[in-house]
């Protein structure tokens, strides 16, 4: 009802404008909540910006839309998972770049790896290529080996992108699934960080996994 | 049919909208920022009856006329949706897997009298 007059099917005064606008915002969340069938607001660890997931959510969709022509014969039985890491840390020396994608231990328990992809934005590449390194925790240590070492030649500013299944499939058979990469940068190299949280071109891993299936067991 | 202005009484499409940001659900609902959670306000005289907004034409004329000299045929009308259409969500779900949801009949386009 208007300002100050009654409500017409209860008769009561119109509530004060805050008291509405809070009936209304709680109406709001309880709506969505049914409608979607959640109890109560899902609680998010640690989501990365915004503008970094909405960036790798449509590389992904582009990088699907190839794969899915390019190899027709791809799982369709709804057992093809797409698992997406967005960098968690990153630390850079002078020459030397560090970044952690995580994977949760839910998925990596009963998924099996197909393909891996890392992809990095350059602002301002260089001439010279980069050195790829993937590094894993070494078994009788606390320090890291590497598992795989790469030159990365990148022609122009834009996303690039480097084939990590091996890496992220070994990853997946460990206790902690991190997967760690340092780059060995030129000095000339602009660096492949986001310079701050609403910078949309954070790094990220795309894989595509298959739910494992069930163990069966026959009995005659 | 008709948004409502600041005095309006007659039946009418009000606008709310909810900023996600302003409720804290920001981190959890990656699309859209926000819902436009517009309703129906406003009265349904009997000359509004079966209208889904004010159809200015010569036929609604001649309607109206009826419906005023058939008074006793008073009946009650309501203000409701009479357009509405889906709400897409993409959002996190409880495990963190990025879920994209089109919910029905969420956001109320336009408001007319039942």
């Amino acid at each position: 009802a208007a300002k100050g007059a009654w409500c017409p099917a209860c008769g009561a005064a119109a509530p004060a404008p805050g008291t509405q606008r809070d009936a209304l915002l709680a109406l709001a969340k309880q709506s969505i909540l049914a409608k979607l069938r959640l109890p109560a607001r899902p609680g998010v660890p640690q989501p990365p910006s915004r503008g970094a997931l909405l960036t790798a959510l449509r590389r992904m969709r582009a990088q699907r839309s190839d794969t899915a022509a390019a190899t027709p014969g791809m799982l369709r039985d709804g057992r093809l998972l797409t698992l997406l890491s967005v960098l968690c840390a990153g630390f850079s020396s002078s020459h030397r770049v560090h970044l952690h994608f995580r994977f949760s231990q839910e998925v990596t328990g009963s998924t099996e790896i197909l393909q891996a992809t890392l992809y990095l934005f350059w602002a301002a590449p260089g001439a010279q290529p980069i050195t790829v390194r993937l590094l894993q925790p070494d078994p009788a240590g606390s320090n890291m080996t590497v598992a795989s070492e790469t030159q990365l030649e990148v022609q122009r500013s834009g996303w690039t992108t480097l084939d990590v299944g091996a890496a992220v499939r070994s990853l997946f058979r460990q206790e902690t699934p991190r997967l760690t990469v340092e780059l060995e940068v030129p000095e000339d190299w602009g660096s492949p960080l986001p310079s701050d949280h609403s910078d949309s071109h954070w790094p990220f891993v795309v894989a595509q996994a298959q739910a494992r299936t069930p163990h069966r067991v026959h009995r005659r | 049919g008709v948004d409502c202005g600041a005095d309006s009484r007659m039946c009418c499409r009000q606008e709310f909208f909810v900023d996600f940001k302003e409720i804290g659900w920001e981190d959890w609902i990656i699309q859209p920022e926000g819902y436009h959670m517009n309703y129906c306000a406003g009265l349904c005289p009997l000359h509004m009856a079966g209208i889904p907004g004010l159809a200015a034409s010569f036929h609604t004329a001649v309607l109206n006329r009826i419906k005023v000299a058939s008074a006793a045929a008073a009946v009650d009308s309501c203000c409701v949706p009479t357009q509405r259409r889906p709400l897409s969500l993409l959002y996190y779900d409880r495990d963190s897997n990025i879920i994209k949801t089109d919910i029905p009949d969420m956001i109320v386009d336009s408001c007319g009298c039942t």
